[in-house]
C-alpha cells in the first residue's frame, strides 16, 4: 500500500518544502505516483510547483474546513506522475475554524478523513501546470483537465514549521515522519522536541506512527561541527535500535543534500530542480535521495 | 539616548540570533556598551554566549510574569560592554500565563515595564563569563560578581520565528526594528507581513516605532535571484521615501553578511565570532554591519 510520509521539523527553513517538492519530484520520474499535500499557509510548495493562485476554486482550507468539499475538487496535477493539493494564505484560519473540536479528537483528524477516498482512488478536475520556462505567474495553464484515477505510492505532507494544529493533522495521518535538518549547534536540541511529539501522537491517536529517517540539508563540504552533529544524531538512532522507540528504524539518508543556489531558485521559476537544471548537484541528491527513502520501509 | 532595536523576522532560520550576537558584541568592541535581550523560548542567544543554564536563577520568564523579579537579577555579563537577559525553554509559557492581560494592553507592554528601570541605569549580580576555548557548556564562571552600573547605548532583542506575544512585546518596548532576511524568492513576501505587524504596532500602541533597515545574512556570491531580491527590497523602501510609513527611512545595510560557515560553528563554543576566528569573513562583514548600523540613526 502507499507511503503517506509526513515532512516535518518545527524549525523554519531547514528544507522542509525544497525537499517534500524535489523528493516527491525525483520519486515521480522514478515512475511511482506521487501525491504532494501543502499543509503550510505560507503555501510555498504550491508556489515552487506553479500552482497559479487565481485559479485555485477550492485549497486545503476548503478541504479542512467544508464538509462538502472533497479532495478531487482540490487537486492538481503539476508534472507526470506528480500531483498537489495547494494551499493558500487562509489556511492560517484554519486553527481557529476547528478549535471546537480539538478537546473530541475531530480536528486532529480532519485530514485524514478527508484524504482516505483520496488515499484508495482518486480522480480529480485539475489543471495541468504549463511547463514553458517563463516564471510561474506568467505561466498560462492549460483548459482544466480531469485527473485519471491514481493510486498514490507515495504521499508528502509538507508542514508548516510549528508543533500546532496542522502538524498534527499530517502526523495524525501519516504512516511515517522524514526530518530535514541541517547539520548546525543545536539541531539535536529541535529534534527532540521533534521526536518527543510524535511519540505523544503515536500513543495517543496513530500507534502506526514511525519516524522513516532524517534528511541532511543545506550540507557543507564536511566541517567539524556538521561532522560531530551528525554523529550525534547517527548515535542516537543506533541506541534504538530493536526499541519500541518510533525512531527505532529511522536512517540518516543518503545522501546529504549539499547546498546548491539552482535548488533556491528553481521556486521562482515554478519548477523542481528537474525541470530547472536536471544536471546539477541539487538534482543529483534529490535523485539519490529517492532511491533511499523508495527503498527503506519502515513499519509493518 | 539608547537605541532600542527589535530583531525580529517572523520566518524561521534567516540569521536573526547569529546577527543579535555578532552585531551585539561588534558594537560593544566599538565601545558601545550593549545589552541583548533573548526573547525566544529556544533561547539560542543564550547559548550562543556561553550563559550557563544550570547558573540562571531568574530568566526572562520570571521577568515577564513574576511582579517582584526586577532586570537587574536576570542580567549577566558576557564580555567587556556586552550583558545579556537569558532565555529558558519555560519562556514557551509566557503566553498562557499572560493570555487573560492581553486585552487590557498589559500583555503587550510587559517587556516595556520591566526595562524601563534597566534602560536608565542598571547594576545587577551577573556572572562574568570565561573566555576559555573549551565549549560553552564545559566553562566555569567565575565566582558570581557584581555588575557596574550601565547606561546601554544599545538594547538589542532577539525575537522568536512568529507574531505573537513575545515578538509584540519586542515591538511595543522598541524604537525601531532591524529584519535579518536571506535574499531568496519569496522572501520579499514574508516582508510584508512583517510590516503589516510594525504599522499595527504603531498605530495601537507605540507611535514611535520605525524600521531602520533589513540586514542580508547568508549571502552567497551575488546569484541572479539574490540579485532581483535585493532590487526588489531596495525599490520597495525607496518607494516609502518622504512617507509616513514606519519604513521611509529603512534601508538596506551594507555590507551584505556573506556565508561562513565560521558563524555557525562559533555558538557551540559559545563565543561570538570574533572571540571565535577574529579575522574570517564573518567577523569582517558583522564589523562593517555594526558601523552602518551605529551611523544609521531613523525617527527622532
Ligand atoms: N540545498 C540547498 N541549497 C541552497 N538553498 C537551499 C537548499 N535547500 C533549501 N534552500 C533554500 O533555503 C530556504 C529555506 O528552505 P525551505 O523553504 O525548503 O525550508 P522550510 O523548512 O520549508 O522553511 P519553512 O519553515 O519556512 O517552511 C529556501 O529559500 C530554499 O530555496
Ligand atoms: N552567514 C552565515 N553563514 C553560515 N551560517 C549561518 C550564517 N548566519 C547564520 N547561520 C547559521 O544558520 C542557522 C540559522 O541562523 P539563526 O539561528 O541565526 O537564525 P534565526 O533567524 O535566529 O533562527 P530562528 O528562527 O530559529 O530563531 C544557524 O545554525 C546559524 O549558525
Ligand atoms: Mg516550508
Ligand atoms: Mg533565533
Amino acid at each position: 500500500r502507499g507511503r503517506v510520509i509526513a515532512m516535518m521539523n518545527q524549525k523554519g527553513g531547514v528544507g522542509k518544502t525544497t525537499t517534500a517538492v524535489n523528493l516527491g519530484a525525483a520519486l515521480a520520474r522514478l515512475g511511482h505516483p506521487t501525491l504532494l499535500i501543502d499543509l503550510d499557509p505560507q503555501a510555498h510548495l504550491s508556489l515552487h510547483l506553479g500552482v497559479d493562485h487565481d485559479q485555485i476554486t477550492h485549497s486545503m482550507y476548503d478541504l479542512l474546513t467544508d464538509a462538502e468539499v472533497a479532495a478531487s475538487q482540490v487537486v492538481w496535477q503539476v508534472a507526470e506522475n506528480l500531483a498537489v493539493l495547494p494551499a493558500e494564505v487562509n489556511l492560517a484560519g484554519v486553527e481557529a475554524e476547528l478549535a471546537d473540536r480539538v478537546v473530541t479528537g475531530a480536528a486532529q483528524n480532519v485530514l485524514k478523513l478527508k484524504l482516505m477516498p483520496l488515499l484508495n482512488r482518486v480522480s480529480g478536475v485539475g489543471y495541468r501546470v504549463s511547463q514553458g520556462s517563463e516564471p510561474a505567474h506568467e505561466q498560462k495553464p492549460d483548459t482544466r483537465t480531469p485527473i485519471p484515477d491514481t493510486r498514490y505510492q507515495f504521499v508528502i505532507i509538507d508542514c508548516p514549521p510549528s508543533l500546532g494544529l496542522l502538524t498534527i493533522n499530517a502526523l495524525v495521518m501519516a504512516r511515517e515522519v522524514i526530518v530535514p535538518m541541517q547539520a548546525h549547534f543545536l539541531a539535536l536540541q529541535g529534534l527532540g522536541k521533534l521526536f518527543e511529539t510524535i511519540t505523544m501522537v503515536r500513543q495517543g491517536i496513530n500507534p502506526q506512527l514511525r519516524v522513516g529517517g532524517v534528511v541532511l540539508c543545506m550540507h557543507e563540504k564536511q566541517t567539524l561541527l556538521a561532522g560531530e552533529v551528525i554523529g550525534d544524531v547517527k548515535r542516537f538512532l543506533e541506541e534504538a535500535r530493536h526499541t519500541d522507540q518510533p525512531w527505532s528504524e529511522a536512517v540518516v539518508f543518503d545522501p546529504p543534500i549539499r547546498r546548491n543556489i539552482k535548488l533556491a531558485e528553481s521556486p521562482s521559476f515554478g519548477k523542481s530542480i528537474f525541470d530547472y537544471d536536471a544536471a546539477c548537484h541539487g538534482a543529483q541528491d534529490y535523485e539519490k535521495l529517492a532511491r533511499s527513502v523508495a527503498a527503506h520501509r519502515v513499519g509493518k
